[in-house]
């Protein structure tokens, strides 16, 4: 049961990370 | 040896921690000269899940009463948010030119302000977590020290009493903390803790019976007991010292001798 701060901070670096992903044209098709 | 010290963290930043390294790798072998892709919409997530980071982050700062978190954590939320502004920014700016070198370095720059941003954030936050385990550790280690006035089977009763709740509540939190540890070391250094707790908390309370039993019946022997009772309840402390002090420890080369 991991705390909201926790949670919300995996949410950004899921988000990065796919972002990240963009950047280097790898995923997003 | 890990980079990380709990598996929370290293779970939540470890994977895009790779992923930035590569990019700031790629982009300085100016491999990455190829037109940028239109990023608004991944940008537009990243914006989105850190304004919910951010709230959350406040509420926390605002509600909590630690002091050094509340000291620790805005310039972390600071960081994440001027580093989501800096990623809006340079996509938009690329959306115009998707070759705009300084577009990229901004891009870069706040793909990378995020993950340190984040870091700091949940290091600030498991921090503040492992001070209110030590906080309790810390509340045991002075109730131990009752020890030297009890002087009645009543005493040593309420003692057992009062003590047990705060005692279990310690091991569990240890416990769960030594699980969530990376450091192999200082995982084993908790448990041995532990275990010796485990096995000094019945000989510290036997002790006490013992001195309180030829206390009273004017016992020469009872000043051994004392003695008996004072060298248990100084190891016991010894091992909560030695759990607060590895719990204070977040990286493998700080401390892994003994």
């Amino acid at each position: 049961d991991a705390p909201e701060m926790v949670r919300q901070a995996r949410s950004v670096a899921q988000a990065s990370s796919t972002l990240v992903s963009a950047i280097k044209g790898e995923a997003m098709e | 040896m890990p980079v990380f010290h709990t598996k929370t963290i290293e779970s939540i930043l470890e994977p895009v921690a790779q992923q930035v390294s590569r990019l700031v790798i790629l982009h300085e072998e100016a491999e990455d000269g190829n037109a940028m892709p239109d990023l608004s919409q991944s940008v537009a997530t990243v914006k989105h899940a850190v304004d919910n980071l951010i709230q959350i982050g406040y509420e926390t700062v605002n509600t909590s009463d630690d002091s050094i978190l509340k000291q620790d954590m805005p310039p972390a939320l600071q960081r994440v948010e001027e580093a989501a502004t800096s990623l809006l920014e340079a996509s938009n700016m690329l959306k115009e030119d998707p070759f705009f070198a300084p577009a990229r370095k901004k891009l870069i720059n706040g793909s990378r302000g995020i993950l340190q941003g984040t870091s700091a954030l949940l290091l600030a936050f498991d921090e503040s977590e492992v001070r209110k385990i030590i906080a309790q550790c810390r509340r045991v280690l002075e109730y131990i020290g009752i020890t030297e006035v009890i002087e009645s089977m009543d005493d040593l009763v309420t003692f057992v009493k009062n003590i047990s709740p705060g005692l279990t509540r310690m091991t569990k939190q240890v416990d769960d903390r030594e699980k969530e540890l990376t450091h192999q070391v200082h995982k084993d250094i908790l448990l041995r803790c532990l275990e010796e707790i485990k096995v000094l908390t019945p000989v510290l309370i036997s002790g006490i019976k013992t001195y309180i039993q030829l206390l009273s019946s004017n016992s020469p022997s009872s000043a051994d007991a004392k003695n008996n009772r004072d060298h248990t309840c100084k190891a016991l402390g010894v091992e909560i010292e030695e759990i607060i002090r590895v719990l204070q420890l977040t990286s493998a080369g700080e401390d892994d001798i003994e």
